[in-house]
């Protein structure tokens, strides 16, 4: 998920880790 | 760049004007043909009708359409902007509009709370992060306990949930953001500025003279 410890992390930082939320993906030929 | 006249793009379904769609986002209308040139390309990727489809959608994300994700199925929602099941080019263009480095930070931080309100209820509610949270575990396989997974709801809600009602209003996410601002970051899309660099056929299917651009 991130090189921090998840545990250290609220919530919202590990959710926006996720692939689907990575929308530069779409530029990419 | 009145040389290369066409209708073709016309013919899509949910086509808009760019220049005005440049008018009511941060694009310029360059962009938004070099968008279109995007566009084209994401909605014929698996039924050539115009349109974007989830699947559509999640193949140009993943380069997989099989994959399933909670996310990417929030994130398709609101660019369903009309509610139909899928996405045209006026939707394309106005919620990728959120995702442009000059948006507003407001705006960003509204689309972040719409994303992460599940069920729309103008909350977002614990039982909706504890569901993104095991989302995100099984994307990544990583592995929590349970308890683990509640210590860190714990300490979100400790954090953001201000009135501790046991869910996030909009006024309470706008302060934990501020708090918080990294969790924006997704919101930012560095290639929106270097679009028609990226699409630089665009130029090949103008509609509009130069002087508009």
């Amino acid at each position: 998920v991130a090189s921090q410890n998840p545990v250290t992390m609220n919530a919202f930082e590990l959710i926006s880790t996720s692939q689907g939320l990575n929308l530069g993906t779409l530029f990419e030929k | 760049m009145g040389c290369f006249h066409s209708t073709a793009s016309r013919q899509f379904p949910g086509y808009e004007d760019p220049v005005f769609l440049a008018s009511q986002t941060a694009f310029s209308v360059s962009e938004v043909e070099a968008l279109f040139e995007l566009y084209k390309s994401i909605s014929s990727s698996v039924i050539d009708d115009g349109l974007i489809s989830k699947e559509e959608f999640q193949l140009a994300l993943f380069k997989n359409k099989k994959k399933e994700n909670l996310f990417a199925n929030r994130v398709f929602d609101l660019f369903d902007v009309k509610h139909k099941g899928v996405v045209d080019f006026g939707d394309f263009v106005r919620t990728l509009n959120f995702f442009h480095p000059n948006a507003s930070q407001e705006d960003k931080i509204d689309f972040t709370f719409r994303l992460y309100d599940l069920d729309g209820t103008g909350f977002i509610e614990r039982q909706e992060v504890r569901q993104m949270l095991i989302a995100i575990l099984c994307e990544s396989e990583l592995k929590l306990a349970d308890e683990t997974i509640e210590v860190i709801l714990d300490k979100t809600f400790q954090e953001a949930d201000v009135n501790q009602d046991g869910k996030i209003d909009r006024s309470e996410w706008q302060q934990f953001v501020s708090r918080n601002p990294s969790l924006l970051k997704i919101m930012t899309l560095p290639y929106l500025r270097d679009i028609t660099t990226t699409f630089p056929s665009f130029v090949f299917h103008s509609e509009v003279d130069e002087m508009a651009t």
